[in-house]
């Protein structure tokens, strides 16, 4: 797939990151 | 709710002390509580530091949150 590139893009890791919030709200009432 | 309260929510995870700002440091209390790497914090940190001051604000903060929802960069204010 060319559109999968090595090692993260800001807006990946800024996804990652706001992502992992999410799932923390959603994990902890 | 809404993207600015999400993003207000997210910004006091972060801010643990209440300053009303995000520092490096506070970001890297994040490691452990979120699978990132402390590269990865760092590298959010700089993205969403847009002037480059080293302290992240709520406006700041929302900006990249709404950029993330929207995939813009309208301000969630």
């Amino acid at each position: 797939d060319p559109n999968m590139k090595g090692g993260q893009t800001s807006e990946g890791v800024l996804a990652n990151f706001f992502n992992s919030l999410l799932t923390k709200k959603a994990g902890s009432p | 709710s809404t993207v600015l309260e999400k993003s207000q929510e997210f910004f006091q995870i972060c801010d643990t002390e209440g300053k009303g700002f995000i520092t490096r440091r506070d970001m890297q209390r994040l490691l452990g509580e979120l699978p990132l790497s402390a590269e990865d914090l760092e590298n959010v940190f700089d993205t969403l530091d847009a002037d480059g001051n080293g302290y992240l604000t709520v406006e700041e903060f929302s900006s990249g949150f709404s950029e993330f929802m929207f995939g813009t960069s309208a301000s969630a204010a």
